[in-house]
């Protein structure tokens, strides 16, 4: 455990309290994409498989098992108790265009040709591009909530700091995960327009409205 | 090193 590791999972645990409690205060999920809530709720159920077969430390097993069950409890506050809020005229993103392709990609390229590996694998592809929905949700009613622009920053600043921690662990623990590594680069770029926008905007006070 | 599959983090 380094301190950007640390800071990566305390932002990922900060975006979903933030949604969670945004969805709860408001009593409304409008501007939240079902779809990418969906994906991450498939994102964490296939990762953490591993909670079963391997136990790592105290730590690891709490947090997956908050991320797990925080996922559903969203979606559950989405699709259930606040549905008349989803806005899914504007959720109109093509997740089997993200799917499909990313379960081919995980059988194709992986360390390991076994159920859970795979699984882990697309899991790994999935989290670098689900929040596509969510960003096209934004782009297409052309602004976002200022506390659903909060959740969207902390979400993306922890892939951000997961590869800073992957240098650290690259210098001084000799480990590296081509596949960790790639995907979240390509994660944490998607998030860069957003990012300009979030800190020229959002941090002057402003609402985040992309440009005409 | 070889590529690490007991996935320790998150």
């Amino acid at each position: 455990m380094n301190v950007f590791r640390l800071t990566g999972d305390i932002a990922h645990l900060l975006a979903i309290i933030l949604l969670l409690m945004k969805i709860w205060k408001t009593r409304s999920c409008a501007g939240v994409s079902g779809k990418s809530q969906m994906m991450f709720a498939l994102v964490f159920t296939t990762r953490y498989l591993d909670l079963i077969t391997n136990f790592i430390s105290l730590y690891n097993t709490t947090m997956k098992m908050i991320f797990i069950a925080s996922s559903y409890g969203t979606l559950y506050l989405m699709f259930l108790k606040f549905r008349a809020t989803y806005d899914s005229n504007h959720d109109t993103f093509r997740m089997e265009f993200l799917v499909v392709p990313v379960a081919g990609l995980s059988f194709l390229v992986n360390h390991d040709f076994s159920p859970l590996e795979i699984l882990w694998t697309f899991s790994i592809y999935l989290e670098s591009v689900a929040i596509l929905p969510q960003l096209f949700m934004i782009s297409k009613t052309g602004e976002a909530e200022t506390i659903t622009s909060h959740y969207l920053f902390a979400l993306g600043s922890y892939r951000a700091l997961y590869i800073l921690n992957w240098v650290y662990r690259f210098y001084f623990e000799g480990f590296f995960d081509l596949i960790a590594v790639v995907a979240g680069c390509v994660q944490t770029v998607l998030y860069c327009d957003f990012f300009y926008l979030y800190i020229t905007k959002v941090w002057k006070g402003k609402k985040l409205t992309l440009p005409a | 090193p070889p590529p690490p599959t007991d996935h320790d983090e998150l």
